[in-house]
């Protein structure tokens, strides 16, 4: 399993449709600060099923769509589509090849879709189970809190065992 | 439950210690166990020497130290429970030229069985990448895609200029 | 001591607005009293609008724009409030080199009035010293001062390679 | 006022006599990970009058005493002192030059002198009132807590500005 492409639109300051072809090794990101790498990171977080807004640096989910500038009006909604290659089967599904889609509007309500049809959030964990998929413990680390794992308290530490366990 | 967490804990105590040794070129490292008679609350000590030094509380260990530690950890869990994906946003930052070598071939020999997406401004790191994307924000606030560069093999190809949607 | 209190807020405000518009190159940044009936225990609120962006919530900023913030703040209460000296330990790490540039810059300035000791890994700032040391472990363990870099008219003296003691 | 030169003994990985000559803009301090770099600020802090071995990153006072290495014994005492320049008489004492020291025993005792005399820390700490030296919320910054001001609560922003009032 690996991510093929991850497609953005209306999310953080991705507000034109933008796609990132990934390969199965490794794909680096770089740009200036503030141009928007990290909200990549949020994507891929908020597309596997974060539920936390402020895990996406947010106070509420409506701060992941796109607010607005000096030359662009906010707009309504927000959509991340990620398309993953099952060519070795590991999701329990027959498709080679797997689309999940995940927006949300100003109204609060989220959509989920599974090769472009609806389902829900459950559906979509079913299918991840016992990969390792959407459990992001040690798979997504954000920016500057590498130092987290040391500097906890040696209780706070034992989550990450759990979630490998 | 109890009988899994052993198990992974073991397992990610033995790759600790060899992952450490690789990342900083010798010194010790280990996992202890705060209270072995409870397993299901347990905390964790994360014993880090780097090679010459004496052993001390880990929270005397330089800011690079630390980050390389914690670096240590985290591939050792992956070790014992692959993911397919990893993201890692500027995880190398704390980290000087050598320790950034070490970190990089290391996460070159990963790659060939999962996939990663790391955020850099490390050039060191950035070598290693198949795919490198270049993000700006030609207009301030929205943010483009401007570049990927191919492997080795596809040097051959020109550097696509992906157009701004 | 609510008077000097209330002073010494309206006066960070003030340079607070100025340094981050040049930290920047433009945009808007203020602070507001939370509770300004009780100055004694109020909280302050950090408002900060890069260029060209909305104002949303400081949360949303990117690691290299929270930390421009913060210093933008630090230089603030420092005009204000001069201290003789001032220590920074790798405080550019999160900033690109254009943000470098303009820290640096500004750093020298202030040089003129106060003295700065600064730990740093970035060329770009290490520019701007007048006397430049370098650390290291020949032993491991063990730390040894190696050089000592002279201002512009020195620069006729050669490095001098201070013996290790 | 300015700091003209910083001598350590027996401090962290410091362990034999080091002299660190500043001049009056800006020193920059540069090195490999691990080799030293943030024990300087330590060290200044330390003898600054500092009470907290938390804020100098360990358990109890004893932890900034050398502790030996794979080739060098532990040793039984720290030393740091302080030369400040006094020719614009900002210090209230008629001396052009003040030297501050701290020694501190695994015993646990400490010991101050002002020009090689014993003297308490009070005294230390009257010459410095009124200057900003000493008072260290805003004047010497650690390692990776750039973000600390942005990013701590409304209500504990407020220390900085009461440091300055
Ligand atoms: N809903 C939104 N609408 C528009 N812009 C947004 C939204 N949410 C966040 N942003 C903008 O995205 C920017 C942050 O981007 P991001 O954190 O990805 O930067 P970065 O490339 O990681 O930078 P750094 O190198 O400093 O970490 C901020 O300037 C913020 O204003
Ligand atoms: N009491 C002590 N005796 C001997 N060594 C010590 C003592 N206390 C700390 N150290 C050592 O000092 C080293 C840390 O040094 P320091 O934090 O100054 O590094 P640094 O140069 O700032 O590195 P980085 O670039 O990673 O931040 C650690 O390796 C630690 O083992
Ligand atoms: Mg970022
Ligand atoms: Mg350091």
């Amino acid at each position: 399993v690996y991510f093929k492409r991850l497609e953005i639109q209306g999310f953080k300051s991705f507000v034109d449709y933008t796609s990132l072809d990934f390969e199965s090794g490794i794909t680096a990101i770089v740009g200036p600060n503030g141009c928007g790498k990290s909200n990549i990171v949020d994507a891929l977080r908020w597309v596997l099923g974060e539920q936390s807004a402020k895990a996406l640096r947010g106070n509420r989910m409506e701060d992941i769509i796109f607010n607005g500038t000096d030359t662009r009006k906010a707009v309504g909604m927000a959509e991340v589509s990620l398309t993953i290659n099952n060519y070795d089967r590991q999701l329990s599904t027959e498709h080679e090849e797997i689309t999940i889609t995940r927006r949300t509007y100003r109204s609060g309500e989220s959509e989920y879709l599974l090769n472009k049809t609806a389902c829900r959030l459950r559906d979509i964990q079913d299918l991840f189970l016992d990969t390792g998929i959407g459990r992001n413990a040690y798979s997504i680390l954000e920016q500057g809190k590498i130092d987290l794992v040391i500097s906890s308290r040696p209780a706070d530490r034992r989550y990450v065992f759990e979630e490998a366990a | 439950s109890r009988v899994r967490f052993a198990e992974t804990f073991s397992q990610v105590r033995v790759q600790f210690r060899e992952v450490f040794r690789r990342l900083f070129n010798g010194g010790d490292a280990d996992l202890v166990l705060m209270d072995e008679t409870n397993l299901l609350e347990t905390g964790i000590e994360i014993v880090a020497r780097p090679p010459g030094k004496h052993l001390q509380n880990i929270s005397l260990l330089s800011g690079g130290e630390k980050a390389l530690t914690a670096i240590a950890l985290l591939f050792a869990i992956f070790l014992v429970k692959p993911s397919p994906f990893c993201v890692f946003d500027e995880m190398d930052a704390p980290l000087d030229d050598n320790n950034t070598v070490r970190f990089s071939r290391i996460l070159q020999e990963f790659a060939e069985k999962s996939q990663f997406i790391i955020i850099t401004h490390n050039k060191l790191t950035m070598e290693k990448a198949g795919v490198l994307y270049g993000i700006t924000m030609p207009e301030a606030g929205i943010s483009r895609i401007i570049s990927v560069k191919f492997k080795e093999e596809d040097k051959s190809k020109p550097v696509r200029k992906v157009p701004p949607a």
